[in-house]
């Protein structure tokens, strides 16, 4: 499910 | 990590932090908005759902928990406690209806996912946030230019939370620049942006006041 960096985010 | 992104998550704990002391201070929650409140969590539970499923780091997985609780103490305070409870006019906090802004987010949510073949319900959740999330301030905006004259703490909480937005966009290009295996996401950018312009004619008030050294005092 981790298809974009943005996931990581705040 | 970079230092938009640093900068931004720590503009975001100190907006949150200015809100707590200005409820502390005037032992009143007029000029905030519950609904924007309340936006909120829905944001960060919805969103943070990952916190049962992927571990990023310690840092994130702290900031996640406290904004969920920060934002939970913080609604408890305007619903349930004295002198806030009684003080609190839900009038003042008419703008928009939580279900008019969750029911479009979700049914845009569910179609990206759908486009972009996304369908487990943690990932539908985590986009419909991202949407949810731009729309989350406006309740507050309505209810600053309500009362025309913004209060000292209330203009820093909401100057602190549209940094917290600018400094995140920073973060997005410096992250397309330097990592290596970075993806975009178009959704979190436009959504990014639009929440973004949401703080700029607020952000031009602001800094007039300041450097005039005046009351913050919103146009009719």
């Amino acid at each position: 499910s981790s298809s974009s960096a943005a996931k990581d985010e705040l | 990590m970079n230092i938009f992104r640093f900068a931004g998550d720590m503009s975001h704990v100190v907006s949150i932090l200015v809100l707590l002391l200005r409820l502390r201070s005037s032992k009143s929650a007029v000029g905030i908005s519950l609904k924007t409140q309340e936006l909120f969590l829905i944001v960060f539970v919805t969103r943070y759902l990952d916190l049962f499923t992927t571990f990023y780091s310690l840092y994130n997985s702290f900031m996640k928990v406290a904004y969920i609780a920060s934002t939970t103490y913080i609604i408890w305070m305007i619903r349930f406690q004295e002198p806030y409870k009684s003080k609190y006019d839900a009038s003042q906090d008419s703008f928009l209806h939580i279900k008019f802004a969750v029911a479009p987010c979700a049914g845009l949510a569910l179609f990206a996912c759908l486009v972009k073949g996304e369908l487990s319900p943690i990932d539908i959740l985590w986009t419909f946030s991202i949407f949810l999330e731009a729309l989350a301030i406006v309740p507050q905006l309505f209810v600053l230019q309500r009362y025309r004259e913004v209060e000292n703490l209330t203009g820093h909480y909401v100057f602190f939370l549209g940094a917290y937005r600018g400094l995140y966009i920073l973060n997005w290009v410096y992250r397309s620049y330097y990592e290596q295996f970075y993806r975009h996401n178009w959704l979190v950018y436009v959504s990014g942006a639009v929440q973004t312009a949401l703080y700029v004619d607020f952000f031009y008030y602001y800094v007039v006041s300041k450097y005039y050294g005046g009351k913050l005092t919103l146009p009719t």
